[in-house]
């Protein structure tokens, strides 16, 4: 993009307005441009071919140690804010578990939504997944007791719970998805394995607000970053990253079974300042 | 309450009687600081303090009592008009609800729907989300329970063949307003704007709202004018702002492509839906 291009303020300004565009946040993006000004001067780098790398260097210092591989255990449970695609990650999950040769039980938490379970039956059949649900309006820790119950009596490998979304300053909903969380512990003292925050890449500043709020109230292990596949570049993981450490386990990248991609900092730090 | 955020700023230059160009950008790169973490778009961010700026300096702040108070009014009274000036009126015919996936576009129509039903129109509604599993059913049921007719028709129909039956059914039953639902798309998949467009072509919409999340980041502007270029949006709505989402992407969508806000989506039930206030709105996005 500044191919050829000479460092100077100019340069600097519009790299900051590339990376604030990029959702990475005015401060991130500032302290990250003023980091390269003095790298610049220090090591005096003249060119945009020769600032690209530090650049790219940096950002992977911030994020590389957020890269996280997805654990394995029996039951994985899935959080998030509205529409940020929890049932249709469970339904890629399911899959990919499922030609693993595992067991794989879907438990429908969202028994709020209209037609929420509906959709994630279709994304059983879809897998080749079973599923647990339970009447529109019931209470959702007694879905998820059901599941776990027929998962250990049924020699389940994993549990994917789906939960309803909700928006994290709702605290009777926070509160809702701490007891959901208490029921996995206390059936299975080792699980969750995981407990998944599922954060949409379109979202801006009030991401990192969602990832504070999610794991203080019930220890988020991961993040499931979705729509990739759209223009936005998902650049709040980095703020997240530096200040409360989440992994990043996988991507979402499409509306389809197959699209779920493992997290590398590389290659995202590259689509960040392609 | 805005000048606690700015109590630095303030702060900074409170004892300084005369006022030099130097602290007026000083003050409002702090101002760029609070809108572009509200979410608002980089450009239109960067066009609106030019012109306030320009606005400040011709008038003399130094015969102000508070010159910087004065400097944060102009921007909020800026950004108000800007955001202002939209009525939450929907002309009555085929209203099509676009947007990004999973955005609020169908529980926006069930909000809608009862919204219309309860000042007295007639109203029915259907959907052309022939890709979202069980999206038609999400529909069905918001429609069931508001007692709004929904349109259904046959298994393996196209979206734009649902789309001209529900506007010939619509017509058939005499209904002020039809509710069309699309599948939530990408700006950037041809094939599925190209789709929407062929709707559009066919139902002549009385109006086109763009549903955003109220949470979306910088590619909020740039997604809309896609979709504008496409298809011509009449209106947006404004949904999931009973979060603490600071709504930027209001700002951007108003500012630079004119188009109203029309109504906001303040909470998941069927009742959870008001017009549009400007001068709260511009509160939320200064932080
Ligand atoms: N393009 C794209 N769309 C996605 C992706 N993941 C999910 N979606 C779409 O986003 C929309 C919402 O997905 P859901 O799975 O229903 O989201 P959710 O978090 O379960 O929503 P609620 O249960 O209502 O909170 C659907 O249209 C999905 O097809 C992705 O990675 N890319
Ligand atoms: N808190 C809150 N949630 C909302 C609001 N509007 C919609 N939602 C929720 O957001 C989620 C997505 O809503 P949908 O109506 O399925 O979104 P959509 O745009 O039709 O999604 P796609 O058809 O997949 O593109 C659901 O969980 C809704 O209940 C709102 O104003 N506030
Ligand atoms: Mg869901
Ligand atoms: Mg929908």
């Amino acid at each position: 993009i500044f191919a050829g291009r000479k460092v100077d303020e100019e340069l600097l300004e519009e790299l900051e307005e590339r990376l604030i565009r990029a959702d990475i946040g005015v401060k991130t993006a500032g302290q990250l441009v003023e980091e390269l000004r003095k790298e610049a001067i220090r090591k005096n780098i003249k060119t945009w071919e020769g600032l690209l790398p530090v650049l790219r260097e940096k950002l992977l210092s911030y994020i590389g140690g957020c890269k996280g591989e997805l654990k394995e255990g029996k039951v994985y449970l899935f959080l998030g804010v509205n529409g940020s695609g929890k049932t249709t990650t469970i339904g890629k999950l399911a899959h990919r578990f499922k030609s693993q040769g595992k067991k794989v039980l879907l438990c429908a938490g969202d028994t709020f939504r209209s037609a929420a379970i509906e959709q994630l039956q279709v994304w059983a059949q879809r897998s080749g997944a079973d599923i647990v649900y339970k009447e529109e309006g019931a209470d959702p820790a007694s879905v998820v007791y059901q599941a776990l119950e027929k998962a250990q009596k049924e020699n389940y490998d994993v549990v994917l719970i789906d939960t309803a979304g909700r928006l994290h300053t709702k605290e009777p909903l926070i509160r809702e998805l701490r007891k959901i969380k208490q029921v996995v512990q206390k059936f299975y003292p080792e699980e969750p394995t995981e407990t998944l925050l599922v954060l949409d890449a379109t979202i801006g500043q009030n991401s990192l607000s969602q990832a504070k709020v999610f794991k203080e109230a019930v220890d988020v292990s991961g993040i499931v970053l979705t729509k990739l596949d759209g223009s936005a570049k998902g650049g709040a993981v980095v703020p997240i990253c530096t200040e409360l450490k989440i992994p990043i386990k996988l991507l979402g990248v499409g509306e389809g079974l197959e699209d779920l991609q493992e997290f590398e900092p590389k290659t995202f730090v590259e689509e960040l300042t392609s | 309450l805005l000048t606690q955020r700015f109590s630095k700023a303030f702060s900074k230059v409170e004892n300084s009687r005369k006022l030099t160009e130097k602290q007026i950008n000083d003050f409002l790169r702090e101002i760029r600081s609070a809108l572009l973490e509200s979410d608002a778009d980089y450009e239109v961010v960067k066009d609106f303090l030019k012109r306030v700026r320009e606005k400040a300096l011709q008038e003399d702040l130094t015969k102000k009592v508070s010159p910087f108070e004065h400097l944060l009014l102009t921007v909020y009274e800026e950004l108000v008009k800007v955001l202002g000036g939209a009525v939450s009126e929907l002309k009555k015919g085929t209203v099509l609800f676009v947007g990004l996936q999973g955005t609020g576009k169908t529980t926006t129509i069930g909000k809608l729907a009862k919204y219309l039903k309860d000042k007295g129109f007639k109203v029915a509604v259907s959907s052309t989300d022939v890709r979202r599993p069980a999206a038609m059913l999400q529909l069905q049921r918001l429609a069931e329970k508001i007692e709004v007719p929904y349109y259904h028709f046959g298994e393996g129909l196209s979206a734009l063949e649902i789309a001209k039956k529900a506007q010939a059914k619509a017509k058939e039953d005499g209904v002020d307003y039809l509710l069309l639902d699309t599948a939530g798309r990408l700006h950037i998949d041809e094939e599925l704007m190209e789709e929407l467009s062929s709707i559009k072509s066919a139902v002549s919409p009385s109006e086109v709202l763009y549903v955003a999340d109220a949470m979306q980041g910088q590619e909020a502007l740039r997604t809309a004018k896609v979709f504008h270029e496409k298809v011509g949006l009449t209106g947006a709505v404004l949904t999931k702002m009973d979060g603490d989402a600071r709504g930027g992407v209001a700002f951007s969508l108003r500012s630079a492509l004119g188009i109203p806000i029309k109504f906001v989506g303040v909470g998941e039930k069927l009742e959870d839906i008001e017009p549009f206030y400007p001068d709260r709105v511009a509160q939320r996005i200064m932080g």
